[in-house]
């Protein structure tokens, strides 16, 4: 190195040397793909393997909200008519759109991808089930559900968040339905759990579905229920694939989201919309106060709004029927 | 996108679902 003439060297250029750490990186991420399927094979259960702090401020430093607006505005483009079709068919290919369920069938109906995003399907499409009380507020799929114990909810098998991070401190006044808190409980988690369950007899349950990029983005009322408050988060855009579900921990809490709280027939019910990476704006219906992925927020805030008129006694909310429409994710 | 939903219920409330699995809007998620 220190004889050859300078010209012979091969100059390090910062293509090569991105391409090399990047290539050890996947070299490295594949060794440790085929560790651990030679583990789940001999029987042995992995533990998912976590981010540790570095990567997830590392990969909270892209910039997703910035990105996710400037996507959001590029999708709300008027496409030339032309052009709609063929720009439209690729994503239906790309994700496996299946527009027969589409209210419009016709591409050229939809003046961009945000536009195609918003579709409504056929009534018919979607039959709401009479015999069960709570119901799919949307399409998706399952990630996890159950019981939620020590006020710990399952992000996926084996990770688990903190149900006070992601809902906040307790909003509703005292309702009149709730029994005051038992002092007996034993630390403030414990008490932040029994504080929202109105009934001794009662358990608290979750679901969480996470929505893939063709699937239908409109989610609806998931029981009879009535809605009195909204919290919104403002936050990261992560994506929330269940990959990176199963990667990040807390990663519910990190991302915006909006959180409807209320009262069902046996008591609290919450659903709660979270926003990812590209799909940063949600709606809610009856919801005109609220604006997401705005530009600037200041770190861990969050906005309230109450729909129960305290004065009107009867109106405790918004009162939802199940499978009424609810709110939708847009781009941007 | 992800929708999170958490409620409160009777101990006898059943899910009928499965990890994993792909649902539809409208769909039983359970009941008593």
């Amino acid at each position: 190195l220190h004889t050859a003439p300078l010209r012979s060297l091969p100059r390090l250029r910062p293509f090569h040397f991105l391409v090399a750490t990047g290539g050890g990186y996947a070299g490295y991420r594949q060794y440790e793909k085929h560790k651990e399927k030679q583990l789940e094979n001999s029987g042995v259960e992995i533990p998912p393997k976590i981010a540790s702090d570095w990567e997830v401020s590392l990969y909270k430093s892209v910039p997703t909200r910035l990105l996710s607006r400037a996507w959001g505005r590029l999708n709300s483009v008027e496409l030339p008519t032309w052009l709609r079709k063929p720009i439209l068919s690729l994503y239906i290919w790309t994700f496996g759109v299946n527009m027969k369920e589409a209210a419009v069938e016709d591409l050229h109906h939809y003046r961009n991808l945000s536009e195609f995003f918003r579709r409504k399907l056929k009534p018919q499409a979607r039959p709401i089930c009479g015999s069960h009380s709570v119901i799919s507020p949307s399409d998706g799929k399952i990630l996890s559900f159950g019981q939620v114990k020590n006020c710990e909810v399952e992000q996926v098998k084996g990770i688990t968040y903190s149900l006070e991070s992601f809902l906040g401190p307790h909003a509703c006044k005292e309702n009149p339905k709730k029994k005051p808190a038992s002092s007996s409980s034993s630390s403030s988690r414990d008490s932040f759990q029994k504080q929202l369950v109105t009934k001794d007899s009662n358990e608290l349950y979750h679901c969480v579905i996470y929505l893939a990029p063709g699937d239908y983005h409109c989610f609806h009322s998931p029981t009879d229920w009535k809605v009195s408050h909204r919290r919104h988060f403002p936050g990261s855009l992560m994506s929330v694939n269940p990959g990176v579900t199963r990667w990040i921990k807390e990663l519910f809490c990190h991302n915006e989201r909006v959180v409807l709280t209320g009262f069902w027939k046996h008591g609290f019910f919450s659903l709660t919309a979270v926003g990812a990476q590209n799909v940063g704006s949600i709606r809610i219906y009856f919801d005109r106060d609220l604006h997401t992925n705005s530009p600037r927020y200041s770190k861990g805030s969050y906005n309230d709004f109450s729909f129960a008129d305290t004065d009107a006694a009867s109106r405790e909310g918004v009162a939802m029927r199940k499978g009424e429409h609810l709110g939708e994710f847009n781009l941007g | 996108s992800t929708i999170v939903l958490i409620f409160e219920a009777p101990k006898d409330f059943n899910f009928y679902v499965k990890p994993g699995q792909k649902i539809r809007f409208g769909e039983a998620l359970g009941s008593l």
